[in-house]
């Protein structure tokens, strides 16, 4: 563990709880994809499969029980809690996200590490969460302007796995053999996916007023 | 290697 990983683990703790935050404190959703929030439940559900049957640390065991719980009940008041539901903007939450489970499946099917369930899985995962944002950076453009909570959180999901991207070169420059491609390109193009609105965040947070 | 085995990152 090195404070890129770290560091980066913290960003995506923090991105978590200013979400739940946001729903579970002023009872909104307002601006927020749940077709994104679905497409997380489902990264977290395929990627920490092994959660019961490989112990790798009390930290990761717990981080892990953290984004399942967290991802799940966001689902959960989004789709099922009345007073959250009604601030749930459907109309223009439209992407089709179920087309971008099929081709990261197929994929992870053609590229992968090791050709097992498990390893499939956890493959499929890391392409469905470099593509998880889009239903939210589209919602995010039909909406215009955002709130700072969801704007705060957005900036902290894409900042994660940015620092993660430190943590592999770092990680490369210190362990022999640790050549992991697949996780690489996946967390670049992920991180690249959110330049456009990093560059509109810093724009609008250096002007002082919401991100719009 | 077996370091690359274990998942030991989120």
């Amino acid at each position: 563990m090195n404070i890129f990983r770290l560091a980066g683990d913290m960003t995506h703790l923090a991105s978590v709880l200013v979400l739940l935050l946001k729903i579970h404190t002023i009872k909104s959703c307002a601006g927020v994809s749940l077709r994104t929030q679905e497409l997380y439940a489902i990264v977290f559900a395929t990627r920490y499969l092994d959660i019961f049957t490989s112990f790798v640390s009390v930290y990761n065991t717990f981080m892990k029980l953290v984004f399942l719980g967290s991802s799940f009940s966001i689902v959960w008041y989004m789709r099922y809690h009345k007073a959250v539901h009604r601030t749930y903007d459907r109309e223009q939450d439209t992407f089709r996200h179920w087309f971008l489970v099929l081709p990261c499946l197929v994929l992870a099917l053609l590229i992968h590490e090791k050709f097992t369930f498990l390893e499939v899985l956890w493959t499929f995962s890391l392409y469905l969460e470099a593509v998880a944002i889009l239903p939210q950076l589209v919602l995010l453009q039909r909406t215009r302007n955002i709130d700072n909570l969801t704007g705060q959180y957005i900036f902290l999901l894409g900042g994660y796995r940015g620092l993660y991207i430190l943590n592999w070169i770092y990680r490369y420059f210190t362990e022999p053999h640790f050549v992991h491609w697949i996780t690489w390109i996946a967390g670049l193009v992920q991180t690249l996916l959110y330049a456009d609105f990093f560059y509109y965040y810093f724009l609008r947070f250096i002007g002082g007023r919401g991100v719009e | 290697d077996d370091a690359s085995d274990t998942k030991d990152e989120l």
